[in-house]
């Protein structure tokens, strides 16, 4: 079972159309294996999205260089899917 | 031997095998208007059920329902199981389900992809698509969404195998969608095409594939205002209603840009819960909650259609 220790979930939130742009290039880049669980569209509507923890850093300085704001959705994924596999058990039993 | 009341833990997740056991106990407990049908098999050989209420009639006029399409969205494939025992246990004592199915059927694929959902529960729990294989890529899936004959590989959707929403090779190349196709044209009566989906709580007309109003739009976005209002009621969780293009982006290959352009006028798709922090791992106990609001919305649709027949 793969695991996802580390991956953190960021919500991010655009104030305008070159905001979303530049998420939307983010989204090109292949190499930092992204995950978006909601996908740039609106400047109103937020962003989610999963970072795996060897491209955190490099995702949190593009935003911060790019002034876009975000907010940790998830802290770590392993943590959340760990607990839900443990109710499952628990259920199970 | 007599057949035990279910004892399901509708307030949990459960493996592909629990909730298709449970279909079983529904199709049992309820013989007198629920029957399993298979549909078809997915790639991996797993058979595709759905659950037939009706109370008689040959080819009556019919609400199609289906969850779990992107397979990591637990919640959905939870939720119609819910959604499953409501119907049967609410025919003779409420109402409204009473009178829908005196005069409709309703057909329910509570797992439309289940090879993925195995594949979530066995090796990655944050798998979306299918597990097809891709001839020369190494990467596995198609974005079952993105893989109805509606716009087809235009934009909102990947060509590459690799992408989360790869719309695949050719419009139905994907065994889940060609059997609900199949299925669908095969019927030629159903009248309402909904589908579960998470999350973000958004309900959706078409289109996705392009940015111009369907010809029923004035009544899909009341009607969806509509259901907006009666999932509210329950607990105050607040709905966006409009077209898939204006509510998110424009996304072509989806099942309801296709279920619509074939002529279903009453094609809908639910973005359920979360409400924020969880995204796909809705913790379980909001699995009942999540099932009992998006029931009423559902219910407010079915019975417009029952309504309003065309």
């Amino acid at each position: 079972l793969e695991t996802f220790v580390g991956h953190q979930v960021l919500r991010i939130k655009t104030r305008n159309e070159e905001q979303l742009k530049q998420l939307r290039f983010l989204e090109t880049l292949e190499h930092l294996q992204l995950d978006f669980w909601l996908n740039p569209s609106a400047p109103a509507l937020p962003v989610d999205v999963r970072i795996p923890a060897s491209s955190l850093q490099a995702v949190k300085v593009f935003l911060e260089s790019q002034a876009i704001e975000y907010s940790i959705l998830i802290e770590d994924l392993q943590v959340v899917l760990d607990r839900e596999q443990q109710d499952m058990v628990a259920s199970q039993q | 031997v007599e057949r035990s009341r279910s004892t399901f833990n509708y307030g949990t997740y459960h493996s592909l095998d629990a909730i298709y056991q449970e279909l079983d106990n529904l199709a049992a407990e309820y013989s007198d208007i629920v029957s399993k049908l298979q549909i078809g098999e997915s790639y991996e050989g797993r058979p595709l059920y759905v659950l037939r209420f009706s109370t008689g009639g040959e080819n009556r006029p019919a609400i199609w329902l289906d969850a779990g399409i992107h397979s990591r969205e637990w919640v959905t494939q939870a939720s119609a199981v819910w959604i499953a025992r409501q119907i049967a246990s609410d025919y003779g004592s409420d109402p409204s389900v009473t009178s829908l199915l005196n005069k409709m059927d309703i057909f329910l694929l509570p797992v439309s992809n289940p090879d993925g959902y195995v594949y979530t529960h066995t090796m990655n729990r944050m798998w979306r698509k299918t597990r097809s294989k891709n001839p020369g890529s190494l990467c596995v899936g198609v974005d079952p969404n993105r893989n109805w004959d509606a716009g087809f590989g235009g934009p909102g959707a990947s060509s590459s195998p690799c992408s989360d929403s790869y719309h695949g090779p050719s419009a139905n190349s994907e065994v889940e969608v060609k059997s609900v196709v199949d299925f669908i044209k095969n019927h030629g009566n159903v009248l309402a095409f909904l589908t579960l989906h998470s999350y973000s709580q958004l309900l959706m007309y078409p289109y996705g594939y392009k940015c111009t109003p369907p010809a029923d739009d004035a009544e899909l976005n009341a009607l969806g205002n509509a259901a907006a209002s009666a999932i509210q009621s329950l607990y105050g969780t607040t709905y966006q209603v409009g077209s898939i293009c204006s509510t998110i982006y424009q996304a072509s290959g989806g099942s309801i840009d296709w279920s619509y352009d074939y002529g279903i006028k009453y094609s809908f798709a639910f973005e359920l819960r979360d409400t924020g922090r969880y995204g796909f791992l809705l913790p379980a106990a909001q699995i009942i909650p999540t099932a009992k609001e998006t029931w009423l919305g559902l219910k407010k649709i079915m019975e417009h259609v029952r309504d309003n027949l065309y």
